[in-house]
């Protein structure tokens, strides 16, 4: 269990997250 | 003792001279101060990505299953700052059973920003820890707290 | 006339005034129709009159439990029909269904809900 993701980066504001149409499905087709 | 919106658009710049990360014991990273803050003192904001809150659920099992520890904090009851990924040093405050550190949520043109405070006078050196429940569960990845504060949550984590 | 709900609906959504057509921004939820069923064979029609560029829609049924915030067809309460590559959901899960539908194209929807 590392509390550091791998591809972690620093950001200085937030950033609003755009979803994806295929955001809530399990997996696509 | 400005207005809070004028204390949030100096905050960025305050925060790179006044809080250096080390490497802490805990959870590899911990936060501490290079000045002494007053009580009560802006300190810095937790950022991170925005997602509605509908999506906190998929994000968790995806980086439980990276075993990458997850952080999030609720902004209010439609949207959550997922700070996993992308995020502000904030992320690294560990957890104290006596915190020198909370949270409010600020309004900054139309927008709101988790903003961290001190709790009490904080001296130069000391760590940052705010009073939050890590999301680890299983108690084989809990480390122990001894903290003998009077409130002390046994775990670090 | 069979119209868009005002009240039954994800509240980030826009209704327009003719309560025909309906557009949201951040992320897709979800609204439910002014009329409900409870049992027996019903069918509908829905024509496609307008697919801006990047827009995308499911359309199909869903029970009142159906969550208001995720895409028709997340959960067990709803079904879809996806506008991109045609693909049915229920509980998330795509399987494929048909070409994709655009502009146009007039769909219909038979379901059958027994007394029981």
């Amino acid at each position: 269990w590392s509390a550091f993701a791998p591809d972690f980066s620093e950001l200085d504001e937030n950033v609003e997250y755009e979803e994806k149409e295929t955001e809530f499905d399990e997996e696509d087709e | 003792d400005l207005p809070m919106a004028m204390r949030f658009r100096q905050l960025r710049q305050l925060t790179r001279d006044s809080v250096g990360v080390f490497r802490s014991t805990i959870h590899g990273r911990g936060l501490y101060c290079k000045r002494d803050f007053d009580g009560g003192e802006m300190i810095m904001e937790y950022t991170g990505q925005i997602i509605r809150r509908e999506l906190t659920d998929k994000r968790e099992k995806y980086y439980e299953s990276k075993s990458i520890g997850c952080y999030m904090f609720r902004m209010d009851d439609y949207f959550v700052v997922d700070a996993t990924v992308l995020g502000s040093g904030a992320r690294f405050i560990n957890h104290s059973c006596e915190p020198n550190c909370y949270s409010r949520i600020v309004q900054f043109e139309g927008k709101k920003h988790i903003v961290i405070f001190a709790l009490r006078r904080i001296l130069r050196g000391e760590e940052l820890t705010y009073d939050y429940k890590f999301p680890i569960e299983d108690d084989s990845h809990k480390i122990a707290c001894h903290c003998g504060a009077r409130l002390c949550r046994k775990f670090m984590n | 006339n069979v119209l868009l709900s005002l009240h039954d609906r994800a509240p980030q959504l826009k209704v327009s005034d003719d309560r025909r057509s309906v557009t949201g921004e951040k992320g897709y939820s979800m609204i439910r129709a002014s009329h409900c069923v409870k049992e027996g064979g019903w069918y509908y029609e829905a024509t496609i009159t307008d697919m801006p560029e990047g827009s995308a829609t499911r359309l199909g049924w869903s029970q009142k439990l159906g969550n208001l915030q995720a895409p028709l067809g997340y959960d067990k309460f709803s079904y879809s029909w996806r506008s991109r590559k045609g693909t049915r959901f229920h509980q998330s899960k795509g399987k494929h269904y048909s070409d994709g539908y655009n502009k146009g194209d007039i769909l219909g929807f038979y379901f059958y809900l027994p007394p029981s």
